[in-house]
């Protein structure tokens, strides 16, 4: 779940990936 | 006058940040839903919180010149920045006029999350103090780059590329101020003024996150 991650995780997969869908 | 140069650059600043904003429909879940449990909440907003930093990535990623950066680089603006830009992506949200209805339910449900009003009351304060500025969306946009390019963040190496294409948004911020405020020459200054009031909530939002985990 989201909550259990940090927020440099958060980054590093959005910058990986696209969540514009 | 924007130069051509710049004017290009503000519709590709504009373009992505109208893209990517946090959707109406989860805003307007936060303020109507039916009163939730405080763990519910919690869930809630965390995911609200992650939801806001996906988008700010996104946002950040078409920023002209962000893609060049060092990858470690473009990690430590990013983490340096996300609470800031959270705060005043929120304070646009506050002072939306489509919220403008909502908002004195959206204080209330956030007064009553279980975050020490040690912490609320700041926060408020600052929207309503962002309010007070009228700012039109290009200043937002384009604040929120600025937050996002600030080249003193720990960790970043490459200071002098940062400082740069800060400086580039903050000429294009500049004259967009005085374009919109022509009667108020202080009103660039101001801005600048609310971004060293950002500075205080993200020193204290690990603080806060950990007295609402404790209540």
């Amino acid at each position: 779940p989201a909550s259990n991650l940090g927020l440099e995780d958060i980054i590093r997969k959005a910058l990986m990936g696209n969540f514009d869908d | 006058e924007l130069t051509q140069e710049q004017m290009g650059l503000l519709q590709y600043v504009m373009d992505s940040h109208l893209k990517h904003r946090l959707p109406q429909s989860l805003a307007t879940r936060l303020i109507l839903q039916d009163d939730m449990g405080s763990d519910d909440n919690f869930v809630f907003l965390t995911e609200m919180a992650t939801r806001h930093v996906q988008i700010l990535v996104e946002f950040t990623k078409k920023l002209p010149g962000f893609q060049t950066l060092d990858h470690e680089d473009q990690i430590a603006l990013l983490k340096g920045s996300a609470v800031e830009a959270m705060f005043l992506r929120s304070a646009e949200l506050f002072n939306r006029k489509l919220l403008e209805r909502h908002t004195d339910i959206l204080e209330e449900r956030i007064r009553k999350s279980g975050i020490s009003h040690d912490y609320i009351n700041p926060m408020f304060n600052f929207y309503k103090s962002v309010g007070e500025l009228k700012m039109v969306e290009e200043e937002y946009a384009l604040l929120t780059a600025v937050v996002i390019l600030t080249p003193d963040r720990q960790y970043l190496k490459d200071k002098e590329s940062v400082e740069k294409l800060q400086e580039t948004f903050l000429h294009i911020l500049e004259k967009i101020c005085k374009r919109h405020h022509p009667d108020n020459p202080q009103h660039f200054a101001r801005l600048l003024g609310r971004l060293t009031e950002l500075r205080t909530f993200s020193h204290h939002h690990a603080d806060m996150l950990m007295s609402w985990r404790m209540n």
